[in-house]
């Protein structure tokens, strides 16, 4: 039997953007995204859950490397003229801590035990993105180092198995 | 020079859920996969953006199949007993469509274009989400077709790099 999990990592090295209350309507993604692109920057993840009825706006949220903050703030006043977000929100605190294997994939309780570690240590999980060989949390810096060790113990992976990206 | 994104596909079977107004504390995200894990509901995306910090909730969203619906219909008043929600909300109106290469990461123009490819034929994107090798829309089943097409033809795939389940 395959292990599902097969490595970890922890990447230190990010920050997170929400963009929020961006129109629900077709071209706005398009139009942050070439933005950013023209700007040079370079996005890990890009999560965009789902439209609010009330006012037909979805927020969308993107991580950077924390070293291409300057470049961000040098667009974020186009970015108020062409998308009229209603907030935008930068948060530095986070370390995106990840589990991958091939064989997670119709295997319904491992986000489930990723998740409930991250609980019994009483560490916040901020923000969640899936595929189908990674699942990835973001948490506060100050809880990496103890996440990492955790996952690592309950997946039963040694050191081997992790890639640290220091922030 | 290689090709950054090298297939496609598009999936039909599934309905996203999103649970609305989940506390933003440890415990909730592994209290909800624990519940659906036990009743053996696979699921394929997850996506948690941010917390709102005027009542410090988080909305949870994912992914099932969608023949999987009314198993999750059983869950529902223990969802809601266990993690007090503000509300539901069940599309079916899905299909995902995703790019996927192992040339994508630190190429910032490419979720650009193929958002912005969307955006051109009037195609609203209702969620997002990406990895490393692979970035992944949600759009109206009846777009589905016509945003094949564009991408297959945008990013030069032809037919056989295309992966399609229908639903
Ligand atoms: C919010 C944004 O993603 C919009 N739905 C679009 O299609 O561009
Ligand atoms: C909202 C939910 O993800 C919560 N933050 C948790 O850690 O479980």
């Amino acid at each position: 039997l395959h292990k599902p999990v097969t490595g970890l990592a922890c990447d230190s090295s990010q920050v997170r953007i929400v963009i929020c209350d961006v129109p629900d309507k077709p071209g706005n993604a398009g139009r942050l995204f070439s933005l950013l692109a023209n700007k040079g920057l370079s996005v890990d993840m890009i999560i965009q859950s789902y439209a609010r009825s009330s006012n037909n706006t979805n927020d969308i949220a993107f991580t950077i490397d924390k070293t291409d903050l300057p470049k961000f703030n040098e667009v974020v006043g186009e970015l108020k003229n062409e998308l009229n977000p209603s907030n935008f929100h930068i948060d530095e605190d986070i370390a995106k801590v990840s589990i991958v294997g091939a064989g997670m994939i119709d295997r319904p309780g491992i986000a489930a035990k990723m998740f409930e570690t991250l609980a019994q240590l009483e560490i916040n999980i901020k923000m969640i993105s899936t595929s189908e060989i990674k699942i990835s949390c973001l948490v506060e810096k100050a809880h990496a180092k103890e996440a990492v060790a955790a996952l690592c113990s309950v997946f039963e992976l040694d050191g081997a198995a992790v890639a640290d990206v220091k922030g």
